[in-house]
């Protein structure tokens, strides 16, 4: 791990009052490597270890720290703050707390995004489920109308969950949100969450097409899925999503495997939108709010 | 970029280190092929900047080259091949378009769907067998993916059917319980058809990070994967982290994925994959 990769780095280097350049030096390549087997981008490892350098660099050594801890706490408390928390608050026990932006009348409406396979469709059904258990009224929506069986899917999901879902036989994704949150207005729905295609970043139709699902709903979330496995191509994606569109926050998936997670850093940092909930697993059940703390602990190895 | 004309200096050598590492390659992979390079230069093997791009193609190129590129054919029957892989990263989809290839090789093809736990999987791949003309065996909700590979190997053996590919659930190397199943599913198909499965393929999604290293590792240990589908290869990502898993884990890519539909499908080629990577 990074902590002890930081101390053999030390133990290297004699007694110190202060932390010389060159000592910095040495740990900042543990850390750049470290970093970069996690996942996190280049260019924001690139950032992070600058940052961290000018922090590091003359600090006078704490008589009751080891250096090698001391620059791991730096390490630690630059990727926390980066992640959209506090340095040295532990993260609050999960209430359950995840934050929406309501809308001040009418339907929230909620987008999903995301590359194929992030986890958008079983995503929404977590939503759904948690908002209902919150006393919520949410109506799902079936808007991806390209992959074989995937309004089918949503509809099993939401069957299970005992909430209605929105789909149509054919008709474009666009209208057919749109009559969606036409429709929720009218049944007394209140959250309204889209369900949409699977989509390249490059895909200039696709991208135009989920522009245009956003200017018919006028979402009051704009969500990218992630998957927490997704490697450098992370922020290509995100910055793309967040300039068409642009996102509010991020979801990020699959968390119960042991990838890293650099992406999150690296999504997070390029577009400055923050990580409102996590999935860990498959049941409908598995949906959590996000720990900065526990994401960099998690990053760091 | 690494344009004509450029010299051997610091600023190449690091320009060379940010395409790989920005490709997926990973830190150790690329110090590595950094350096290899760099011995290459000095033992004046690369005289100029012009000539690094080519000997970087060619030398990534060469270690990703499959020492066996084609199936692995059953000589005495129906030949099986195992799909699996972490979830999402497009094994059903895969299936539909190896299913595509071996019709167009005049095979013929069943597919089992041993996805009984998602919703809609099994829909998913019956709407992709009716698409491809291709036979379909599937259970009943919530069926013992297990026994779903045993009928299906059974009636593949019965109609001697060319090809069985057998579609699982996504699953994460974590899940002990997952991938002891996987195991099971193994033993099963080894039960009915001698051998089976041939080919034991995992769909490693192109956008992954070097967590693909070991979800390689883990799923060989549960499994006897024999090669790699890299999907999605049609976006930005790389894939660059097939370095890494061809050199640990002597591991071959056999095909990549490029898109959603069954046509976006093709054997891996080495040289390729190492331009695309080198752009
Ligand atoms: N282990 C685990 N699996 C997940 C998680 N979230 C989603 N999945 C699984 O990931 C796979 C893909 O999920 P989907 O919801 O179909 O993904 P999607 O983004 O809607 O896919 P497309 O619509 O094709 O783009 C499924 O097998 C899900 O069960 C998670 O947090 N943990
Ligand atoms: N762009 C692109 N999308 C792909 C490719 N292969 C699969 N997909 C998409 O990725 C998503 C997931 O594909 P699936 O085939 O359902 O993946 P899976 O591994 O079977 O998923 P689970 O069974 O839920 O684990 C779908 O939207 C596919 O269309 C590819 O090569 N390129
Ligand atoms: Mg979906
Ligand atoms: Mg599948």
């Amino acid at each position: 791990s990074l902590a002890q990769r930081l101390q053999s780095v030390f133990s290297r280097l004699g007694r110190r009052t202060a932390l010389t350049e060159s000592d910095v030096d040495e740990a900042l390549r543990e850390i750049r490597t470290a970093l970069l087997t996690a996942d996190v981008h280049l260019s924001v490892v690139k950032k992070l270890t600058a940052d961290i350098k000018a922090r590091a660099v003359g600090e006078k050594v704490i008589e009751s720290v080891r250096p090698d801890q001391q620059v791991a706490k730096i390490v630690y408390d630059e990727l926390v703050r980066l992640l959209g928390g506090q340095p040295g608050t532990i993260s609050p026990p999960n209430d359950g707390g995840i934050p929406i932006r309501w809308s001040a009348s009418g339907p929230t409406v909620i987008l999903m995004a995301g590359l194929q396979g992030s986890g958008k469709t079983t995503t929404c059904a977590k939503l759904a489920r948690y908002l209902k258990s919150k006393g919520h009224r949410p109506l799902l929506v079936a808007a991806d109308m390209q992959r074989p069986a995937a309004v089918e899917q949503l509809k099993v999901l939401g069957a299970s969950l005992e909430i209605p879902v929105h789909w149509e036989e054919s008709g474009r994704p666009p209208k057919i949100c749109e009559r969606a949150v036409a429709k929720a207005t009218a049944d007394g729905n209140d959250v309204v969450i889209l369900d949409t295609a699977g989509r390249l970043h490059v895909d200039r139709e696709l991208m135009d097409e989920v522009r245009d699902i956003a200017a018919r709903t006028k979402p009051h979330e704009v969500l990218l899925v992630l998957d927490s496995m997704t490697g450098q191509d992370a922020v290509n994606s995100a910055k793309v999503f967040d300039e068409s569109l642009p996102l509010t926050g991020v979801v990020l998936t699959k968390l119960d495997g042991d990838t890293r997670g650099g992406a999150a850093l690296s999504v997070l940092s390029v577009t400055g939108k923050p990580v409102r909930f996590v999935g860990t697993g498959e049941k409908t059940e598995a949906l959590e709010p996000f720990h900065p703390d526990r994401m960099a602990s998690r990053i760091l190895g | 970029a690494l344009v004509k004309g450029r010299k051997i200096d610091d600023a190449l050598w690091e320009e060379v280190e940010e395409i790989l590492l920005t490709s997926d390659v990973g830190p150790d992979a690329t110090t590595e092929l950094v350096a290899s390079a760099r011995l290459a230069a000095k033992n004046g093997e690369i005289l100029s900047g012009d000539d690094l791009v080519p000997w970087l193609r060619s030398a990534v190129a060469a270690r990703l080259r499959p020492d066996e590129a084609d199936i692995r054919w059953n000589a005495g029957g129906t030949t099986v091949i195992l799909i699996a892989g972490v979830n999402g990263s497009g094994k059903t989809t895969s299936i539909a378009k190896l299913c595509k290839f071996l019709r167009a090789r005049n095979k013929t093809v069943i597919v089992a769907a041993c996805d009984t736990f998602r919703a809609a999987a099994v829909d998913q791949l019956g709407i992709w067998a009716k698409r491809l003309d291709v036979g379909f065996v599937g259970g009943s909700n919530n069926a013992d993916p297990a026994a779903v590979a045993f009928d299906a190997a059974e009636s593949a053996a019965s109609k001697g059917v060319d090809v069985l590919i057998v579609d699982t659930a996504g699953r994460l190397h974590t899940q002990k319980n997952l991938m002891d199943e996987l195991s099971k599913i193994t033993r099963v198909l080894g039960k009915r058809i001698p051998g089976a499965p041939h080919e034991t393929l995992l769909v490693l999604d192109g956008t992954a990070g070097q967590n693909g290293l070991q979800q390689t590792r883990a799923f060989r240990e549960h499994a006897n994967v024999t090669g790699l589908i890299v999907s999605k290869l049609d976006g930005t990502a790389k894939g660059g982290v097939v370095l890494s898993i061809k050199d640990q884990l002597k591991l071959p890519v056999k095909f990549v994925g490029t898109g959603e539909s069954a046509d976006d499908f093709a054997p891996f080629y080495a040289d390729a994959f190492s331009s695309a990577l080198f752009g």
